[in-house]
């Protein structure tokens, strides 16, 4: 069987918010590791990849691996039943066709029971090359939110530039455009500062969808900061860390020259 | 003109 306890529950709220938007099905695997669930938005322009380690949970067990096959509509409605601080327990059987949601309220005086019918979920699983990243940006997570927004106004592509010690968004339109620079700051033990590691100080810059990239933003309360990691002619990869022991990666492809 | 190429283009099917 399968039994997986989250103190924290928001956490599992707050990964579906970062989630339901862009996939509307997608196959949680669980296995003695943790749980991990991977799948691509209709048009197969973004691939969103949650991991949860079996160390985030206060208690895990998973005698054989299970495959959850969750509706996100569905998952999303039954989460958002449980409060903030509650503790949720996820519960299934070996070949399940359902899945059990259990939500303890903090302080004990609540328990809410739910079941969620699974569905048999046909999808291709992609292949992550290893790369070398030619920039990696790290700012805070809020602060991505925000440019990603407020850039979205001036047309559906953001360009993201990384030069030694600056990353550059900018966007151009019809009504005008729009250049947000970040400065690298000194000291980048603060969750509140921007860091920029080049590989060989060579700029890179690329150009996304802003649309997917505002998608990515429904996970900002997940984590204080947000990495940006940038190669030429490759995807750009935004990862939200989930503590320690978990994260929620989103993969984007590059609009190209034709 | 850019174009929006999808993932297949960088990654792999398994």
């Amino acid at each position: 069987m399968f039994e997986a306890r989250l103190l924290q529950g928001s956490i599992l709220k707050k990964a579906l918010e970062g989630i339901r938007e862009l996939i509307t099905s997608g196959n949680w695997e669980c296995s003695s590791a943790g749980i991990s669930m991977q799948g691509m938005d209709p048009s197969h322009v973004a691939l969103t990849v949650l991991m949860l380690q079996n160390d985030l949970f206060d208690q895990f067990r998973c005698d054989r691996n299970v495959t959850l096959g969750l509706n996100h509509a569905t998952f999303s409605k039954i989460l958002k039943c449980a409060a903030n601080d509650d503790i949720i327990t996820l519960k299934a059987e070996d070949q399940p066709d359902e899945c059990n949601l259990l939500f303890q309220s903090a302080n004990d005086d609540k328990t809410s029971d739910f079941i969620i019918k699974l569905t048999d979920i046909d999808q291709e699983t992609l292949g992550i090359p290893d790369t070398e990243y030619a920039a990696t940006v790290k700012v805070p997570s809020v602060e991505f939110q925000r440019i990603c927004r407020d850039l979205s106004q001036f047309g559906d592509t953001i360009i993201i530039s990384v030069k030694k010690g600056c990353v550059e968004f900018s966007g151009t339109g019809e009504i005008g455009s729009a250049k947000i620079a970040l400065k690298e700051s000194g000291n980048v033990d603060d969750d509140e500062k921007v860091s920029v590691e080049m590989d060989k100080d060579t700029p890179c810059s690329l150009s996304f969808a802003s649309r997917y990239l505002n998608y990515f933003t429904k996970a900002t309360s997940l984590s204080d900061t947000v990495t940006l990691q940038l190669c030429p002619e490759h995807p750009l990869v935004v990862s939200y860390d989930i503590g320690d022991n978990g994260s929620l990666k989103y993969y984007l492809a590059p609009k190209i020259e034709e | 003109k850019k174009v929006q190429p999808t993932l297949s283009r960088f990654f792999t099917t398994k």
